[in-house]
């Protein structure tokens, strides 16, 4: 009977597109905010 | 009515190619950039904080009503992240400077008594990882999703 | 590879030379260390010739996953090993990044696009003789980071590089082409991973414009079903197939959600090599609908499907079908009935022209199954079109078009009709001129059928398609509807609704959703 793919770890039902914060097709979760790159002047990466 | 089909010797070796690689997944990781305390293994949020980003968490007005010390935090241990970006620019709001030669935040004092070509005389804010480094050792975590 | 005397070793030394500049506080932005890298590369004259920066490239990259498989060897804590892993590997990216940057001036976008290519074929290159070699004991990891981390690196927002992107984008398809997992089985996770990867995919098919990069992703999504197909064909799966295959509905998920239209276009492709069996997956891309259309509820009461505007609209299908129809002669004689209605034989040597083996399960050619139902079907409705009239119950019928379907339907065994209605019902999807066209078929056939086995079998195609989880595609939905709610069709009267009680609650369930 296939699977219950509302049960995959992704809002079937989210208004925005969910590719931005895909976590991988292994994921049970779409990625954190702190998870998605964001181009920041190279000079802030201090670490 | 098409039934089970035998695989084929091809499709043989290519299971045993595709199983050997199943004991060796990929970690989520491997497809971000090295971020050293933000590994993208998700930290479970305890229940007793509210498990979903604060409405407008990431504008610029949330984070002007941070404490410094929090922008700080967030400025430097969620590098490459959309919340450094943010806490940068509400730390500028609150006239501080970024001093790109130092890694530093400075703001200037309002009467500055020396200047030489070294550097203002100001309050020099920088995030020291061996002190941090030491805390951590004594099992201190923070929570990634909320500073406060 | 006869390399020059010396040159593993110099590398070798380069390679560590520059990890150490790009991990120093000085590597943060490595653009000042790069040009003292530089010229430290023309010293050893590597930048010589093309020649020697493609050994130089090849070893690196060897010596690369040489690092990583030790450090994955190791018995310590798996975070501190990808670290380690990580910090080798990302210097090497930087260092492909900035050479591809930087060679040429900033407006020769040729020469950096050459560079890219064969960068990106030297490491495929390393990857395929390593998996050959390495067998079993094959790593995915340095690869797929390589591959990544370039990549991301060439996707940021700069000028130069937006202004190659397309090209850039280009070549990573090619090369994930190369390393698809039919050549590739051990790295088919991390391929995955890779073409499913969010900025891969918002560049492919949100960023680009013109939806220049659709075709390509296309392809890539074949690449993966055709290697899957062996696998899915048996219904138990082993674990690692599982893994693969859910993996695969995530990123089916993700475009469905984000870009249906994308399934619509090449949804007839992806159903070819999907095998028939893998209904759910199948589902999933016939469900698709373009965003800016709103479907009517299926169960409405007197919902009048051919009164909706949309049904007469053609759907983009951007696979050239009609140039499936092999051989030639085949397709010149199917021509000449469809515009003749003669001669007879045609139809009789139908079967022979579809039937490939007598190997059970094997027996017929499934693509070319499907490309005649569907030129046949859209040959059909431009017919009726030309008469002036819109395909519907009685306009259908009595036509060479309909020769051919009802022949296929009489003539196949059980396993030919079965492919045959499911080509038919593989058009069943939002409301447009094929679903509409293909569903009063399928209750044409229905209705015209000479023996009860053909009306189960049809039955059969559409229950299949409705018992497993969701989606399940509009245009489904409403034939089978009308199928057991107009009395035309007598279907309440038929034995094999009646033939078990689960079987018989099943359609009464349906039924009551209906009414």
């Amino acid at each position: 009977l296939g699977q219950d793919l509302t049960a995959l770890g992704l809002n079937l039902n989210s208004p925005d597109n969910l590719y931005p914060t895909f976590g991988g097709p292994w994921a049970e979760h779409p990625c954190r905010p702190q998870d998605i790159d964001f181009h920041v002047p190279p000079e802030y990466l201090v670490n | 009515p098409l039934g089970a089909v035998p695989l084929q010797k091809e499709h043989q070796q290519q299971f045993q190619m595709m199983e050997s690689a199943y004991y060796h997944m990929p970690h989520p990781s491997d497809s971000e950039r090295t971020r050293t305390y933000l590994p993208r293994n998700p930290i479970h949020t305890p229940p007793y904080y509210i498990q979903q980003p604060l409405p407008h968490s990431d504008t610029l007005e949330f984070y002007q009503r941070l404490a410094t010390e929090t922008l700080f935090f967030v400025f430097y241990y969620m590098e490459g992240t959309k919340a450094q970006y943010l806490a940068a620019k509400a730390l500028k709001k609150q006239s501080w400077r970024f001093h790109t030669k130092y890694m530093m935040w400075f703001q200037r004092h309002e009467e500055p008594k020396i200047i030489n070509e070294e550097y203002e005389q100001g309050t020099y804010i920088y995030f020291d990882y061996e002190k941090w480094g030491q805390r951590k050792k004594e099992g201190f975590t923070f929570e990634y999703k909320y500073l406060e | 590879y006869d390399d020059p005397p010396g040159l593993m070793e110099k590398t070798d030394f380069l390679l560590k030379d520059w990890i150490n500049i790009y991990h120093s506080a000085s590597g943060r932005d490595s653009t000042k260390a790069f040009s003292m890298f530089v010229h430290q590369m023309n010293v050893h004259g590597i930048l010589k010739t093309d020649d020697l920066i493609t050994r130089f490239f090849r070893l690196s990259t060897q010596l690369c996953v040489e690092v990583v498989c030790r450090n994955l060897a190791e018995t310590v804590t798996p975070t501190v090993i990808r670290a380690k892993c990580y910090y080798t590997l990302d210097a090497f990216v930087r260092l492909i990044a900035l050479l591809v940057k930087h060679s040429g001036d900033s407006n020769n976008t040729t020469t950096k696009i050459h560079l890219l290519n064969k960068v990106l074929g030297i490491v495929a290159g390393c990857l395929l003789q390593d998996h050959e070699t390495r067998m079993t004991e094959f790593q995915q990891l340095p690869y797929h980071r390589i591959f990544i981390m370039l990549f991301l690196e060439l996707c940021a927002p700069e000028p130069v590089l937006e202004a190659i992107n397309f090209q850039v984008l280009t070549a990573y398809c090619h090369t994930y082409h190369i390393l698809r997992p039919s050549k590739a089985a051990g790295f088919c996770y991390a391929w995955l991973e890779l073409i499913s990867h969010r900025v891969f995919i918002g560049r492919m098919l949100a960023v680009t414009p013109q939806q220049k990069g659709w075709a390509m992703y296309a392809q890539l999504l074949i690449d993966l079903f055709k290697y899957l197909a062996p696998f899915l064909r048996n219904a138990e799966l082993a674990k690692p197939v599982t893994m693969l295959y859910k993996g695969t509905l995530r990123v089916l998920l993700v475009l469905l959600h984000d870009f249906p239209e994308f399934l619509c276009d090449y949804h007839y492709g992806f159903c070819d090599v999907i095998p028939p069996n893998c209904i759910q997956m199948r589902n999933l891309i016939l469900s698709a609908f373009p965003r800016n259309m709103r479907l009517p509820d299926p169960f409405t009461p007197n919902l009048k499907v051919d009164m909706l505007q949309e049904i007469s609209y053609a759907p983009r299908v951007l696979t050239n079908f009609a140039a499936l129809i092999t051989p030639s002669q085949f397709k010149k004689d199917l021509d000449s009935y469809l515009k003749a209605r003669a001669p007879v034989t045609f139809l009789s040597e139908l079967r022979s022209n579809l039937q490939v083996s007598n190997e059970p399960g094997m027996r017929y050619n499934i693509p070319l199954m499907n490309a005649l139902v569907m030129y046949v079907g859209t040959q059909a409705i431009a017919y009726i079109r030309s008469k002036g009239l819109t395909p519907n119950m009685s306009t259908i019928a009595h036509s060479a078009h309909m020769d051919i379907f009802q022949n296929l339907t009489v003539d196949l065994d059980t396993e030919g009709r079965y492919l045959f209605l499911n080509a038919v019902a593989n058009q069943l999807r939002y409301p447009n001129s094929h679903t509409h066209y293909f569903s009063c078929t399928l209750l044409y056939l229905f209705a015209e059928a000479n023996t009860e086995a053909i009306q189960e079998q049809i039955t059969r195609v559409l229950l299949e398609r409705l018992i497993v989880n969701r989606p399940h595609p509009w245009g489904l939905l409403i034939t089978f509807i009308e199928l057991i709610k107009n009395p035309t069709y007598k279907f309440w009267n038929h034995e094999f609704v009646h033939c078990a009680p689960e079987i018989e609650k099943l359609f009464e369930s349906v039924a009551r959703s209906c009414m």
